[in-house]
């Protein structure tokens, strides 16, 4: 199982923290945080590392496609672009790969997942996040995230999950869709996935510490006034986001490939 | 008293709101939130709203000037340019008048202060705080503040601090500084002036709600997990940039008069 997740969003918005805590891995043990000066020079920088896990007894080969820089430099355009291009080389590489002669065992390095990280600073979508989105709709799943979402009241993130969808909606943006469960499937899965679609954007609050508590490792924030724990369904989606990534794994890497490639591949041969 | 307070930095870091609770105002009644399209659009638009406060039995005339679109058009150097202009035409204004006829009443409506509101997404200054910061250090007296610190954890914030401070020393960036008390000041005063000096940059939480807690009315905000108390010193240094601008207003008149004004005169005339 081959399964690869690119990860968008702002620096500091705890992408690699979130797929540490998804994954239960530390893919980034020597990661070089760029400073200021560099961040000015650099445009986005794309790098994948990829680690073996294993889900419910499934052994997937996940590969991380990380983003730094993006957002940073101040030239807004040149951010998405690079993205586009990338998602595109993966495609064309399996393009080639399907009609070459060894056509049994290609490596799939295409985009399955997108984790669009917006920022829980603003009102909303910003206008790169907004630019971005459309430029990368018909060419991979993009799931949204609000980054850090323990800065949020409880009606702060009820009004901001709203503006998010207006703005979605009002700018033609096509989100992943988590499909419907078969009519066959029991009642409680039923239940569980309707949860989920309630739940896009998915607030995320993640952690690298644990505390013991009550005899129990959790794993949350210790602010002075209070732990925020990362599993608990009051303050964070996090669960529910490791969920849907599970659960959906495969409609995701199918959607990739029945719509998305599709797409890549009749726009490349009509040319 | 005319003091002049400008508010730098990106939207939804919560500088109304901080404005509101630092002078008990509600200045922006009818604050119109720009969309995502707008922002895209326009560049920084500048706006001075004007009350009259008073503090400690003093009338001042206070005048904030807000700076709507900082940071969100996808075009950097744009941002800073037009504050710059802004702050030079506030001098060129008071030239004007001082080399008038009637030099007795004299409208001051140079910019006093200036709060650079720092993103706590961040591990320090961004790019565009850094440039900004060294087109206007020489202009204006800037006041550095980690805004929405109820983000970050205290060993966080510690760190986010020294950061912050390392990078405007390597950046040569000249900020505020709080200036040393009289010797014959009373120990108390020095006391706290000392520790108004040691908490730059200031990291504040704000909020426009208040809670019942115990009788008393709390300024804060209430999380599932916890209220954050805007006025508690071990959760917010709210009240200590609220001492050093009641305290130090008459020298950061001074500072910008005898300082950043001449040196504007003086470039000015050899021109
Ligand atoms: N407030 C808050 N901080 C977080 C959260 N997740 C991570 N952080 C912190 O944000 C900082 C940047 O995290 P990192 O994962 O390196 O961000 P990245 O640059 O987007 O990969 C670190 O100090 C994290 O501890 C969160 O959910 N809420
Ligand atoms: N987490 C957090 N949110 C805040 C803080 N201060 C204000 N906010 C919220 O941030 C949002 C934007 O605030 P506003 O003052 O309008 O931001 P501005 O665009 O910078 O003027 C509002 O929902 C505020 O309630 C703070 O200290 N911490």
């Amino acid at each position: 199982f081959e399964f690869t997740v690119m990860v968008v969003g702002e620096s500091g918005l705890g992408k690699a923290t979130l797929i540490n805590n998804l994954f239960l891995t530390d893919l980034y043990p020597e990661r070089h945080i760029p400073t200021a000066q560099e961040k000015l020079r650099q445009s986005v920088k794309i790098d994948a590392s990829t680690v073996e896990i294993e889900e419910r007894g499934v052994k997937v080969r996940l590969t991380i496609v990380d983003t730094l820089g993006y957002g940073d430099n101040l030239n807004g355009t040149e951010n998405y672009k690079s993205l586009s291009n990338y998602i595109d080389n993966q495609f064309e590489r399996y393009l080639k790969d399907e009609s070459g002669l060894n056509r049994r065992n290609i490596a799939d390095n295409r985009i399955h997942c997108l984790l669009y990280f917006i920022s829980s600073f603003t009102r909303g979508l910003k206008p790169l996040d907004i630019e971005c989105m459309k430029a990368l709709h018909h060419k991979v799943n993009i799931v949204p995230i609000i980054a850090k979402a323990d800065a949020l009241t409880t009606i702060e993130l009820i009004r901001m999950k709203q503006t998010i969808l207006q703005q979605i909606h009002d700018n033609h943006i096509e989100i992943y869709q988590i499909p419907d469960c078969d009519s066959d499937e029991d009642e409680e899965l039923k239940e569980k996935n309707l949860e989920l679609k309630k739940c896009i954007p998915f607030a995320i609050i993640s952690s690298e510490r644990t505390y013991e508590v009550g005899g129990k490792h959790i794993q949350g924030r210790m602010y002075p006034w209070g732990l925020v724990e990362v599993e608990n369904n009051n303050y964070s989606d996090f669960l529910k986001l490791r969920s849907m990534l599970i659960i959906h794994m495969q409609d995701l890497q199918e959607v990739t490939h029945e719509v998305y490639y599709e797409n890549y591949r009749s726009n490349k041969l009509q040319l």
